[in-house]
């Protein structure tokens, strides 16, 4: 465990606090995206299935377990308890063509052929694109709270902070995993355009709304 | 060189 992790995973649990208390404080899942959560539920619940075969770390099994958790949660918000709120008229995103591209390149590009490890490839894969009908929805309303940009600053933070962990673990333990790097470098570029708005704009007290 | 054992990771 280096800094880099350590500082990521907080920032990955800071993200998911921040969505939580959004949507239970203002009692509304306005603007957040239903189909990105249901993909993070996907995501976690393919990856930590390792839960039942192996014990890394009581640090680690609890992480697992409240990513699992709250991303259920999270989607019982959005399509039940503040359902009335959610604004599915905006969330269009097609799911099919990231889940089904996705699936079919953890079946070819592994690290080993064996369910597990195809179901963790395809988790680490999905991950990367997972946000995209976020994005997609802040694009076609034009504006996101603060409240949801913070989330998504941390969101996007954690995987750029991985990034610099893969490096440091690659000098100091020899310890390199291509597909997650590569992985992790899609989904970092894929917020490099909120991150550019979220430090011109939210941290200078506006909000972010684009241009029509 | 990789096995599972490796995601250790989140």
């Amino acid at each position: 465990m280096n800094i880099f992790r350590l500082v990521g995973d907080m920032s990955h649990l800071l993200a998911i606090i921040i969505l939580l208390m959004k949507m239970w404080k203002s009692r509304s899942v306005a603007g957040i995206s239903g189909k990105s959560q249901i993909l993070f539920a996907i995501v976690f619940t393919t990856r930590y299935l390792d839960l039942f075969t192996s014990f890394v770390s009581i640090y680690n099994t609890s992480m697992k377990v409240f990513f699992i958790g709250t991303s259920y949660v999270t989607v019982y918000f959005i399509y039940q308890h503040f359902k009335p709120t959610y604004d599915s008229n905006h969330d269009t995103f097609r799911v099919e063509f990231l889940i089904v591209p996705v699936g079919g390149l953890a079946f070819l590009v592994n690290h080993e052929f064996s369910l597990l490890e195809i179901l963790w490839t395809f988790s680490i894969y999905l991950e990367s694109v997972a946000i995209l009908p976020q994005l997609f929805m802040v694009s076609k309303t034009g504006e996101a709270e603060s409240i949801t940009s913070h989330y998504l600053f941390a969101l996007g933070s954690y995987r750029a902070l991985y990034l610099l962990n893969w490096i440091y673990r690659y000098y100091f333990e020899g310890f390199f995993d291509l597909i997650a790097v590569v992985a992790g470098c899609v989904q970092t570029i894929l917020y490099c355009d909120f991150f550019y708005l979220y430090i011109t704009k939210v941290l200078k007290g506006k909000k972010i709304s684009l241009p029509a | 060189d990789h096995d599972h054992d490796d995601h250790d990771e989140l």
